[in-house]
Order: C-alpha cells, then structure tokens, then sequence
C-alpha cells in the first residue's frame, strides 16, 4: 500500500475519533513565512478566555515556533520532521500522545511551510486553512491550486504592509475565489489587528 | 533502486555532459513569492548583451513564470508538474529537448516555490542559488537548513522594502552565515536595481 494510502487510512481513523470526542481540529497551511506563528501568536493571547485550544506546531528543524506560542495559556507541542516536508497522521498522533486533548474544545496544527506537499496529507482535521501573504505575489493560488482547492477558507496575512509592497489585492481575492470558490475568504494582520475579529468568530463558529 | 538514487545518476550523468560542453547551470530555489521570476526579468533584460543565457521554469500549473521572461532574448521552456513538488534530472532533460543549447552559455532553472524537497534533488547544476525575502521572516535559514547547506550562493531579495515591513536584516545575514557560512551572500531588489551589478558579475564569474 502506498504512503499516501496508509496516511489516509490513519487520518479517517483519527476523524472519527475527534469526532466523537468533540475536538475540532484545524490544519494550517501556507508559504514558509506567510505569518502562520505570527497569527497563532495573536490567536493564543486574545482567545485565551474564550476557547480552550491546543497546538501542535511542524517544522524541519527548530523549536522556535513553539517557542513563540509558549506561555499563552495553551500547551504547545513542536514537531521537528527532519527533512520531511509535510505533517502527516502518524506524526500528529504521536504528538497528541504528548498532550492532554481532554479539556481542549480545538486543536490547532501549524504545519510545515510549503506551499505544495501537505495538500496530499489528511491530517484528520474538521477545516484547512490556507494562509497567503500580501507579499508572495497575486498568482500564487493560480500556482499552487491544490492546496487552495482543498481549503475551507484562505487568509490573507500581513494586509498592513499591502499599500507598501504595491499588493493587487483585488487580482488576489479574484485568484482565491477562482480556484477556491467556496473556501470562507478572510484579509487581516496579526501585527495591526485589523481583520482579527472575523478570524476568531470563525474559530469560534467551527467550536461551536 | 529509490527515485532519489535515480535521480542522482540521471543528474550526475547531465553535470558531466554540461562540463564537457561547457555549459553553466544554475538552479535557483526558494519560497513561493520570493522572487526568483522578478529576478530573472530583470537579469534577462540587463544582460541581454552580455551572457547568452537559456531558462527553464518549473510549476505545479500555469506559465505565468514562462510568460514573464519571454521577448527578452532568452530562450526559455514552462514545465508544469501537475503535483509534484520539485524539479527534478528527468524533467530537466526533456525540457532541454525543447531547447538548442548550443549557443548558450548558461541555462538557469528556476525550481518550484519550495524550501523543502528540491533541496534533495540534484539537477546536475554547476551551482545552486537560494533566495530568501526580506518578508519572509529571519529565521528561515534555521527553519529549513538543509536547502540553505547545499547552496553556493544565498540572496537576500525585496530590499527595497526591508524598512517598510521591519525586517531584521543583520539576524537574517548572521542566520544565513551559520547555515551556509561558505555560500556567497548577496542583498538585491529586483525593483529598485539595487544590489543587481554583483548578481551579474557573480554570473559572469560563473561563465568565465
Ligand atoms: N507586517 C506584517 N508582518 C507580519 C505579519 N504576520 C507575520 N509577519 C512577519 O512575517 C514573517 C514570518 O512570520 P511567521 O509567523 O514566522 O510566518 P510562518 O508562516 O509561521 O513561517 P514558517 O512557520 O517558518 O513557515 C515575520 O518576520 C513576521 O514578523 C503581519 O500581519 N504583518
Ligand atoms: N518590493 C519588491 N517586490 C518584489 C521584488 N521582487 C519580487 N517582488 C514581488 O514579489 C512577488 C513575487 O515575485 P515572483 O517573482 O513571482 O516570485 P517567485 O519566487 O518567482 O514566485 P514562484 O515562482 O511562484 O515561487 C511579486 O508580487 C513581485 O512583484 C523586489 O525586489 N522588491
Ligand atoms: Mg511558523
Ligand atoms: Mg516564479
Ligand atoms: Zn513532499
Ligand atoms: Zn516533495
């Protein structure tokens, strides 16, 4: 049996199981860069009365993600994959042994930064989240369709800087809304705060 | 026999069929949105005269890449690789079929946006180039060293609007340093042309 077979098998497996504890898990995905920790960093500090949440982060190599979300009131658990260029099942699950999902209402997964591979690897989430940055260019998702065509919603990251770096923000959400036309499209900064509101309804929304 | 072990015969068989021609090859990696396209714009116009240089660009989809760089002299070849997430001797060689090679003096590959898997695949290049965004983040090169080991020259883009976003310019030269402390390190914008001169001759040196 392929890998990309045994993962799906293992992820139905964990879908059902979230499922029937209740726990909501969100797949995060995007650009090495795009400002995933950055939101996530955001997140953890503003809803930390408001939604008991959980993260496993994915990165090569470093602990510095992790390091970024501790002390915000959620356990955080870094997963460092070598050179493996994706999250998959095996991996989350053996990073879940490493917490307490019991009083979690969401777990949220940072994965690896890449644009390409984690959208072949169901992690067994409730939602994907895709992040772009006003800064990678307005053809990224005409690019890289996969992983948006996969996503329940995609995020705009960083639209506080969109006016310096001469961002077609229009040509981006067009880009968006053709290959994901019915992925929740959400623009927003986690440095300005702008958009932040939406994003955290959402959350709460999928919590719910 | 894995597809790695493949690939680095097929490469290692190219790397001597372009020594024995004579021809330079440069592959050029970084994130999606880095700006390895705007890169080439303008090293195609700039050096229209001065080197004869061919590319081949690699995708998942589209030839927005391929479009950017024609009618600037250069003959250049799309290659869209549906999903996969990397470029590799294969496809390097059979895009080439495409090209007559004679005349040139340099082929440059741009990769796909990817900071993970074409760090493992040779293309039988004469060097490897990584670029990094000044928006991308500083700690970069830690989060995905092993592409940043393997390259001969590392350039820092887009800084032109490293004020503008604040990047940590001296954290991201010293991150780069310790990943690849034997890679030449250069700092340019595609936009503003600064910096550009030293690409150049860092090309011409490469041709000599
Ligand atoms: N101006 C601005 N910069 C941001 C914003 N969010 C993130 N950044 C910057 O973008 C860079 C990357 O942010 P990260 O949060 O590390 O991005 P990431 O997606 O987690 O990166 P990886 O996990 O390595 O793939 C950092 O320099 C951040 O300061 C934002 O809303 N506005
Ligand atoms: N300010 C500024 N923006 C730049 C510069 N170079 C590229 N950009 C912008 O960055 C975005 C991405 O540029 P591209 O050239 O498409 O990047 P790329 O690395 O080729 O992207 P992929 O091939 O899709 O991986 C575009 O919006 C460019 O206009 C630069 O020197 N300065
Ligand atoms: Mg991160
Ligand atoms: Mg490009
Ligand atoms: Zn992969
Ligand atoms: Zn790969």
């Amino acid at each position: 049996e392929s890998v990309l077979g045994r993962n799906a098998e293992l992820a139905a497996l964990h879908r059902k199981r979230f499922q029937e504890s209740g726990l909501r898990v969100l797949n995060i995905v995007s650009s090495p860069g795009s400002g995933k920790t950055a939101l996530l960093e955001r997140t953890l500090t503003d809803l930390r009365d408001r939604l008991r949440i959980g993260v496993i982060v994915g990165d090569l190599q470093t602990d510095n993600d992790a390091r970024r979300l501790q002390g915000k009131g959620a356990p955080v658990v870094q997963v460092t994959t070598g050179g493996y260029c994706h999250l998959d099942a095996g991996m989350v699950a053996r990073a879940m042994e490493a917490m307490d999902l019991r009083p979690l209402q969401m777990l949220i997964i940072e994965n690896v930064g890449n644009l390409v591979c984690p959208a072949s690897y169901d992690l067994g989430e409730t939602a994907r989240v895709v992040l772009v940055s006003v800064t990678e260019g307005e053809d990224k998702p005409l690019k890289y369709p996969v992983i948006f065509e996969r996503a329940d919603a995609a995020v705009i990251t960083k639209i506080d800087i969109a006016e310096a770096v001469g961002a077609d923000m229009e040509a981006l959400r067009r880009n968006i809304q053709q290959v994901a036309p019915r992925a929740l499209l959400l623009e927003l900064s986690s440095r300005s705060g702008q958009g932040m509101e939406a994003w955290y309804r959402y959350l709460e929304g999928l919590a719910a």
